[in-house]
């Protein structure tokens, strides 16, 4: 562990909690893309299988049961609490996700390191990651007004993967022989998707303005 | 094909 891949957990569980927070108290998911709620709680159930068979740190088993129990419950707010659901916009958040699930599978079972259920499963959960969250930019494209939690649990989430790509650099130089081509190029495709927001996130931050994004 | 990775990060 180091403080880069600390932080990027920590800023992971943040946006996580930032997204409850909007849910649970506001009663709102105004601008989220449920689309992109149900890719990451897949992407979570299918990085997590070996969760009871691999146990690396108490550490590591808790916050892969807040990832799934968090990304879960988010999914049920917006589809099964009637004033949540009553503010998600179905209408805008029409990506069509089987265009990003199956190229994910496919590409899965093309590149991974061993050819084993979990390892595939392991690898897609890495794909599907990394373009999870076009459903949620697109959205925000069509959001006239991003109120500004939505826009803060969307900066955190790019955040946490570009803190992680720091924790690779880091652990490249100081763990010999330590290589993950798949995770870091997943990673680091994941990170460049959200270029343009961040672009438009800190300029909204600098000049005090509302956060637009071009259509 | 590449030694058993292990995945400890999350």
């Amino acid at each position: 562990m180091n403080v880069f891949r600390l932080a990027g957990d920590m800023t992971h569980l943040s946006s996580i909690l930032v997204l409850l927070l909007k849910i649970h108290t506001i009663k709102s998911c105004a601008g989220i893309s449920l689309k992109t709620q149900e890719l990451y709680a897949l992407v979570f159930i299918t990085r997590y299988l070996d969760i009871f068979d691999r146990f690396t740190s108490i550490y590591n088993f808790l916050m892969k049961l807040i990832f799934l129990g968090s990304s879960l419950s988010i999914v049920w707010y917006m589809r099964r609490h009637k004033a949540v659901h009553r503010s998600y916009d179905k209408d805008q958040d029409t990506f069509r996700y089987q265009f990003i699930v199956l190229p994910c599978l496919l590409l899965a079972l093309v590149i991974n390191h061993k050819l084993t259920f979990k390892e595939v499963m392991w690898t897609f959960s890495l794909y599907l990651e990394a373009v999870a969250i076009l459903p949620q930019l697109v959205l925000l494209q069509r959001t006239r007004n991003i109120d500004n939690l939505t826009g803060q649990y969307v900066f955190l989430l790019g955040a946490y993967r570009a803190l992680y790509l720091l924790n690779w650099v880091y652990r490249y130089f100081t763990e010999p022989g330590f290589v993950r081509w798949i995770t870091w190029i997943a990673g680091l495709v994941q990170t460049l998707l959200y270029a343009d927001f961040f672009y438009y996130y800190i300029l909204s931050w600098k000049n005090n303005v509302k956060l637009e994004l071009p259509a | 094909s590449t030694k058993e990775h292990s995945h400890d990060e999350l």
